[in-house]
């Protein structure tokens, strides 16, 4: 696999770690059922990203593509919603990940995509100075693959 | 060294954007 289109996920999983998560969060793998990322969702703003909408991710979904599926959708709807409705940021120019590709075939570079939205959120929140500054404590090339993605969000965003 | 220093450079790059990041204000409204 090109190292560019993989660099965006390796950095974003790595800042993933930072959060406290249960379930292992090493690999692409780990994260195509979308329950790591509606636990990092659900602290980065537990007031939207509930502990309701939490126990609606299945965790025990294996290798069953559908239910990965399922929990994805639920996590993009909910990602997509918050932007508009909590952040006011229009993100319409940022092409969504294509979930079925991430599901399936654990594509990195698609959910490079949708962990770039989960940062987008962290580096927006009420609480984005906690996140910001865990970020600054990352190795430099991986803040530098963040700075960029973040830049990316920002040039899509419309108020 | 010129390494020392674009490694310097990068850094102040990093911590300017970071910095201007935290003194954003949040995109909630109200």
């Amino acid at each position: 696999m090109d190292e560019n289109k993989t660099a965006l996920v390796e950095s974003l999983i790595i800042w993933l770690q930072t959060f406290n998560i249960s379930a292992p969060c090493r690999t692409v793998e780990d994260l195509t059922t979308g329950a790591v990322i509606s636990q990092a969702l659900n602290q980065i703003d537990p007031s939207w990203f509930s502990d309701g909408w939490l126990s609606r991710i299945k965790g025990d979904v294996e290798d069953n593509w559908r239910l990965k599926m399922n929990n994805l959708k639920k996590v993009l709807q909910m990602i997509v919603d918050y932007y508009n409705e909590v952040l006011a940021q229009e993100i319409s120019d940022f092409p969504l990940p294509d979930l079925a590709l991430v599901a399936e075939r654990s594509d990195p570079v698609q959910l490079g995509r949708l962990l770039q939205l989960v940062l987008g959120c962290a580096v927006r929140c009420e609480r984005k100075q906690e996140y910001i500054q865990i970020i600054m404590t990352l190795e430099e090339s991986v803040q530098h693959v963040v700075m960029t993605a973040i830049q990316e969000l920002m040039s899509k965003e419309t108020v | 060294d010129p390494n020392m220093k674009a490694g310097a450079a990068n850094e102040g790059v990093l911590a300017n954007f970071f910095n201007s990041l935290l003194s954003k204000k949040t995109g909630a409204p109200g």
